[in-house]
C-alpha cells in the first residue's frame, strides 16, 4: 500500500495547479522511490514529467508499484479543501479504486478526510533519452514568466537563441517585433537572481508561446527555472523542488518546412 | 512558416 505524508499540502496543491490545464487524466505511478507522473497534452506537443521523491515526504511508504489513475480536475476540487500549511497524507491500497486524502491543520484542531474515486487510465509512455543539451540557462522563474507573457502579447511564437553574447528571446507579430536579451548575472548576495548560461554550441529554436506561458504556472514551485536547449530536439523547462523532486516540461519545437 | 512538431517525432513510445 501507499502511505505518503507531506509536511505542507501546498507542494501538491502547487504541482497540480501547474499541470492541470495541460493534462487532465493521468496516473500517479508510485513505487519505493516516490510518486511519478508522465503525461502529454492532447495535441502531443507538450509533455509533463513530475517526480515527487520519497525524500520530499515524511514518512513515505510504498512497497510495490501502484498506479493511481486521477482526473486532475477532481483532484483539484479536493485539494482546494486543504490549507497550504496543512499536513497532507495520501493513502491507497495495492490495487486501489480510491485515493484517501487527509488534511490536518498544523495545530491539529481539524482533520479533513476525503476519498477520491480513481480511474483506469491506459497511458502511453514516451522514452525520453538522456541528452547533453547545447545550452542550459538558469534564471529566476519570475523573469522567465515575464518574458513569455510580454512576448505572447505580440506573437504566437518565440525564437530562443543562445550564443556567446547571451540568450535572446525574439518574436515577430502582426503589430511588429520584439526581443529580450539576457546576459549572465552573478548576484553573490542573492543567488536566486543569478542568470547562468552554459553553452557548448550556439542554438536557435522556435516555440509556441501558448505552451511556455502554461509551463510558467509552475513558477510558485521554485524561484529559479532551467531551460535546456539543443537544436532539433524538444525544449526542457525544469523547476526543481526540495528533496530532489522536480517538475519538467518538454515542448516540441516549431520547424521550418 | 514554421510547423509545430509533435513529441513522437523525437521520443519513442515505450
Amino acid at each position: 500500500m501507499l502511505e505518503a505524508r507531506l509536511e505542507q499540502a501546498q507542494l501538491l496543491k502547487k504541482v497540480v495547479d501547474a499541470i492541470k490545464d495541460l493534462v487532465q487524466d493521468c496516473n500517479f505511478d508510485c513505487n519505493d522511490s516516490g510518486i511519478a507522473l508522465q503525461a502529454m497534452d492532447n495535441s502531443h506537443v507538450a509533455l509533463v514529467s513530475m517526480m515527487l521523491k520519497a525524500e520530499s515526504f515524511n514518512p513515505f511508504r510504498c512497497d510495490r508499484n501502484i498506479a493511481i489513475g486521477l482526473n486532475l480536475v477532481s483532484l483539484t476540487k479536493v485539494l482546494r479543501a486543504a490549507q497550504n500549511e496543512d499536513i497532507l497524507t495520501l493513502k491507497a491500497e495495492d490495487a486501489p479504486d480510491s485515493l484517501n486524502l487527509t488534511f490536518e491543520s498544523s495545530d491539529k484542531d481539524r482533520i479533513s478526510e476525503y476519498d477520491l474515486k480513481l480511474m483506469d487510465i491506459d497511458q502511453e509512455h514516451l522514452g525520453i533519452p538522456d541528452t547533453d543539451y547545447s545550452a542550459t540557462i538558469s534564471m529566476p522563474s519570475a523573469e522567465f514568466k515575464r518574458i513569455c507573457t510580454d512576448l505572447m502579447a505580440m506573437s504566437e511564437s518565440v525564437t530562443i537563441e543562445a550564443g556567446k553574447d547571451g540568450i535572446k528571446f525574439a518574436c515577430n507579430g502582426d503589430i511588429g517585433n520584439g526581443s529580450i536579451t539576457l546576459r549572465t548575472v552573478q548576484d553573490v548576495e542573492n543567488k536566486e537572481n543569478n542568470i547562468e548560461i552554459a553553452l557548448t554550441e550556439p542554438v536557435s529554436l522556435t516555440f509556441s508561446l501558448k505552451y511556455l506561458v502554461n509551463f510558467c504556472k509552475a513558477q510558485n514551485l521554485s524561484k529559479t527555472v532551467k531551460l535546456h536547449i539543443s537544436n532539433e530536439v524538444p525544449l526542457l523547462v525544469e523547476y526543481a523542488m526540495e528533496g530532489g523532486s522536480y517538475l519538467r516540461f518538454y515542448l516540441a519545437p516549431k520547424i521550418g518546412d | 512558416s514554421n510547423q509545430q512538431a509533435r513529441l513522437e517525432g523525437f521520443f519513442k513510445p515505450v
